[in-house]
């Protein structure tokens, strides 16, 4: 019920009395980003894929509002573990949606550990993760391509052509195979997520970071799969998924120097084994 | 060489888009799933050959046969882990594959949380137990799992290198400290600058 606050290397990361993200701070400079979390859906499109009438699918995402359904923060149950070598923050959001936040005194990457599904069949709905905040960023964001340079995306804009945008909300959403991140030129700040496991992303609205994180369409595209995107899991129910996304903040400069250590840090993950052993203390 | 090569074939095969993107048949996506599995699988009998040479080296080791056999988990992403669960003492391996030393925090499913964590030096290692969250506990991958915390424990790591950390078992009382619930965190170590050279 109370408000509280876990110390990085670096920041402070404040939550609220429901245990949402709610800002971080910069001890060194002091600033203070709002950085708010949230949780959502976009509603599948459902057509016969004749003409203009595409149906969102395995390889198109065409929602059929512009606007996510969120789940509502205030619904959101959170349990804080504190201990000195981690901080978690374990919060059910919904009835398939549920994420344990961890924060490590010595880093300052802040851990999401989030589970979705199944996702109820009674329509295609594409889950999204997004987190908004203050910065200024003008519809611009970056994207990593495939491991190699950030690629700076603008809103409702292609480099090649004159775009005319029908479709909001899939015509800026882009690969998102490492990280995606956000700038503010003028507060000398950049948001990144990175991720673990090929996704889709955006950043076009002011402020926001946007991830894909799953998706259950039940009518075909069209496009050549000839199947629903709408697997069942081990039980016939709908997939269940757990995955993890870090958020880093930092500045401009310092950004890619944090990024690209983490992701290899990532990608080179220590690898665990066990021995059972007769005698452990000769082991030893 | 044979048994890795099956892994470098089939992780080339799955740059293929469909398998990046999710366009791929359902059987196809069982198919994959599969085959990195079995080949995942294959190159496991290798690590065991270099972490028994390497820990061989090490001179206070005086009957090797009391290494035992390597035993490797999958299911750890789903929170549930067999030897650690049935296993009341274990030597657990932590391989380094980055070129810099790594602190990691290990997490390992348990059904019991009195252990006692020593590390490469024998030196007594402090280790919390944190509950599993609920929904992750439902998971139906997790069906055989029977732990419902996870010890959590802090590893320090070589530049590609291992360090092997003992757990036992301690009948009796509670020897672990246990992640408490709190809505103050005043409390929590001053942090120490850390100096870096780019």
């Amino acid at each position: 019920d109370k408000e509280f606050s876990v110390q990085t290397k670096s920041f402070n990361v404040h939550f609220d009395g429901n245990g949402s993200l709610k800002a971080i701070q910069i001890r060194a400079t002091g600033q203070v980003v709002d950085v708010r979390q949230d949780f959502g859906y976009y509603r599948s499109f459902v057509g016969n894929n004749y003409g203009t009438n595409r149906a969102s699918g395995a390889y198109v995402f065409r929602p059929s509002e512009q606007e996510a359904v969120l789940f509502a923060r205030s619904n959101i149950i959170a349990h804080i573990v504190d201990t000195p070598v981690l901080t978690e923050v374990h919060q059910k959001v919904g009835d398939w949606m549920s994420q344990t936040v961890r924060i490590d005194p010595l880093s300052d990457a802040i851990e999401y550990d989030y589970q979705c599904g199944p996702i109820p069949p009674d329509e295609g709905k594409e889950v999204v993760i997004r987190w908004s905040t203050n910065m200024t960023t003008g519809g611009v964001f970056y994207t990593d391509s495939n491991g190699r340079q950030m690629m700076q995306r603008r809103r409702d804009y292609r480099p090649t052509y004159n775009l005319t945008v029908t479709e909001p909300v899939s015509g800026n959403y882009y690969p998102v195979t490492s990280r995606i991140a956000i700038r503010d030129d003028r507060n000398d700040l950049q948001m990144t997520v990175l991720n673990d496991r090929a996704q889709g992303g955006t950043g076009y609205r002011e402020g926001q970071i946007e991830v894909m994180v799953h998706r259950r369409c039940l009518v075909d595209d069209g496009m050549g799969v000839v199947e629903a995107l709408n697997e069942g899991g081990v039980d016939g129910k709908g997939l269940e998924i757990r995955g993890k996304l870090w958020l880093q903040l930092s500045s401009i400069a310092g950004a890619a120097e944090q990024h690209r250590d983490m992701a290899q840090r990532l990608y080179m993950e220590p690898v665990v084994t066990f021995r059972r052993c007769s005698s452990l203390d000769e082991y030893a | 060489d044979k048994e890795v090569t099956a892994l470098r074939e089939w992780q080339a095969v799955m740059q293929h888009h469909d398998a990046i993107t999710g366009t791929e048949k359902q059987h196809v996506a069982n198919n994959y799933a599969l085959k990195l599995y079995k080949s995942i699988e294959k190159c496991q009998s290798v690590v065991e050959v270099a972490v028994r040479k390497l820990t061989l080296k090490q001179p206070a080791l005086k009957d090797p046969t009391n290494l035992g056999e390597l035993l490797f988990c999958q299911q750890l992403n789903v929170s549930a882990c067999i030897h650690t669960e049935a296993n009341h003492s274990l030597a657990v391996t932590v391989y380094n594959p980055y070129g810099q030393p790594v602190r990691h925090i290990l997490r390992l499913p348990v059904t019991h949380r009195n252990y006692a964590v020593s590390d490469p030096q024998g030196m007594p290692v402090q280790s919390y137990a944190f509950l599993i969250p609920a929904p992750v506990l439902a998971l139906k991958e997790r069906a055989l799992s029977r732990a419902v915390e996870e010890l959590v424990f802090e590893t320090k790591l070589p530049a590609l290198g291992f360090a092997t950390y003992i757990l036992k078992y301690q009948n009796g009382s509670e020897t672990n400290s246990t992640g408490s619930v709190a809505t103050n965190f005043t409390s929590l170590p001053p942090v120490v600058p850390v100096s870096r050279k780019v």
